[in-house]
C-alpha cells in the first residue's frame, strides 16, 4: 500500500508491513503522530510505540499496547486498525477529540516482535520471546509473567520450556524493561490498557494475589460499561472482574505491575473468539473485532479522561 | 518452519475438584507435549490444549481411564493454519 487508506485491514501483516504502516501514518499526520523507539528487541527489533498528541509537555496519557503474546495475531491487526481510527476520528467524534486535546495516547502495536516474526516465519504457535535460556535448549520468556509484581509466584513457571516461564529475574526481557523504564520516566501515565486473545474477558488487578485493589468498585463499575458497550455493536459477550478471579492466579502479570506504580486504571483484555478458532481467528474477524474493542477501549479512555487523580 | 499436521485442539470442561486437579497436573507434564491454549482455571471454565500428533492416542487414553470428557476444538492445527496462509496470499496477490 502507498498509504493507510489502502492499507489492508482486513487481513494479517507481516512485522516489516506493520513497521511501514506506521511510518506511512506518521509521515500522513505529522502534526498528530508521531514515533518513539522505547528500545530493542532480543534480536535487534525497535520497540515502536506511536504518540497521539495535540501538543503540550508530558501531558496525562493512555497507554494502549498489543500483542505481547505474539501468536495472538488478531491483537496486532487491531492495535493498526486502533491506531488508523484514532487519526480518523480526531477532529471528528466529540469524545476522542476531547481527549486527545487534553491527553497523548500511545499505542505500542508488536509488543514482542522477535516472537511475532518467528509466528510468521517459524512457528505459528509461538508465544513468547526469542532469548535463549542459560542452561537449557528451550527458547524465550513468557513476557506477562516477567513483571516485578509477585515475580516467581503461583501462576509461572520456573521451567525454560513451559509456555509460562517467568524469566530469570523480573524485567529480564527487553521487551518488558523497555516499558517499564518508559512508564517511570513519562511519569503521567493514567491509564494502561494490554491486550491480549482470546476467551473474551476484559479484566483489571490483581493476578497474583487474591487482595482486592483499593479501587475495585470503581474499576469493576467501569469494565461493567465498557463491555455493555462493546457488546452493543454484534452481542459478543465478555466476562469482566480481577484476573485472579476471572481467569486464574497469574504472578508477574503486567497490568499487576502498572497499577502497583499507581496507575489506577489499568485493564487487560482477551479478545475474540470463544475457542473455535483460537489464536487462528480468520482474518474476516478482524474488522469486527476491532470495532467491538473500540467501542470498550473508548469507554476506558472518556472514563480515565474525566475521572483525573 | 514448524508444521503441525494432525494436531489437535481440544476442549476440556472440567467438572469437579478432581478432574481440575488432574488438569492441573497435566500443565507440568512434558510426557505428552501439551500447549495449553487457555490454561486451567476452575471448575466448568474450559480448558483448550493443542496435542501434537504423536500423543493424541495416548492423551486421550489418558483422558478417558479418569472418565474426562472432551471435545475437538480444532480437528487438524495445520489445516487451518494453511487456509489462514491462503487466505494472506490471496488478498496479498489481490493488493498486488
Amino acid at each position: 500500500p502507498r498509504n493507510t487508506d489502502s492499507y489492508d485491514y482486513y487481513n494479517y501483516h507481516t512485522i516489516s508491513e506493520i513497521y511501514r504502516f506506521q511510518d506511512m501514518l506518521v509521515a500522513e499526520n505529522p502534526n498528530l503522530v508521531s514515533k518513539v523507539v522505547i528500545g530493542q528487541s532480543y534480536e535487534g527489533r525497535p520497540l515502536n510505540v506511536l504518540k497521539f498528541s495535540t501538543g503540550g509537555t508530558n501531558r496525562r496519557a493512555i497507554w494502549i499496547d498489543t500483542g505481547i503474546h505474539s501468536r495472538e495475531w488478531v491483537t496486532q491487526a487491531s492495535g493498526t486498525w486502533f491506531a488508523k481510527k484514532i487519526v480518523t476520528d480526531y477532529g471528528r467524534d466529540a469524545a476522542l477529540t476531547a481527549i486527545l486535546d487534553n491527553m497523548d495516547i500511545f499505542l505500542e502495536i508488536v509488543t514482542n516482535p522477535d516472537g511475532f516474526y518467528y509466528s510468521h516465519t517459524r512457528n505459528r504457535m509461538w508465544r513468547k520471546t526469542r532469548k535463549p535460556n542459560r542452561g537449557s535448549s528451550c527458547i524465550g520468556v513468557d513476557p506477562n509473567r516477567n513483571w516485578d509484581a509477585g515475580f516467581g509466584g503461583p501462576g509461572a513457571s520456573s521451567s525454560p520450556c513451559s509456555e509460562t516461564y517467568h524469566g530469570p529475574s523480573a524485567h529480564s526481557e527487553s521487551e518488558v524493561k523497555s516499558i517499564v523504564d518508559f512508564v517511570k520516566s513519562h511519569g503521567n501515565i493514567k491509564a494502561f490498557i494490554s491486550i491480549h486473545a482470546y476467551s473474551q474477558m476484559l479484566m483489571y488487578p490483581y493476578g497474583y494475589t487474591r487482595t482486592a485493589v483499593k479501587d475495585q468498585a470503581e474499576l469493576h463499575a467501569v469494565a461493567q460499561r465498557a463491555v455493555s458497550n462493546l457488546a452493543s455493536l454484534y452481542g459478543t459477550r465478555y466476562r469482566y472482574g480481577s484476573i485472579i478471579n476471572v481467569i486464574y492466579q497469574a504472578s508477574g502479570g503486567t497490568i499487576d505491575w502498572t497499577y502497583n506504580q499507581g496507575i489506577k486504571y489499568s485493564y487487560t483484555f482477551e479478545l475474540r473468539d470463544t475457542g473455535r478458532y483460537g489464536f487462528v481467528l480468520p482474518a474476516s474477524q478482524i474488522v469486527p473485532t476491532a470495532r467491538e474493542t473500540w467501542l470498550a477501549l473508548m469507554t476506558l479512555m472518556d472514563h480515565t479522561f474525566k475521572n483525573p487523580y | 518452519k514448524e508444521t503441525f499436521e494432525g494436531h489437535q485442539v481440544f476442549r476440556i470442561v472440567p467438572k469437579d475438584d478432581v478432574q481440575l486437579s488432574l488438569l492441573k497436573d497435566l500443565e507440568d507434564m512434558f510426557e505428552f507435549q501439551l500447549d495449553f491454549w487457555k490454561d486451567v482455571t476452575g471448575v466448568g471454565t474450559p480448558v483448550d490444549v493443542r496435542v501434537p500428533l504423536d500423543s493424541l492416542e495416548s492423551f486421550k487414553s489418558h483422558l478417558e481411564t479418569r472418565d474426562v470428557d472432551y471435545s475437538i476444538m480444532i480437528e487438524d492445527l495445520q489445516a487451518v493454519l494453511d487456509q489462514e496462509q491462503e487466505e494472506m496470499d490471496s488478498a496479498a496477490r489481490f493488493a498486488q
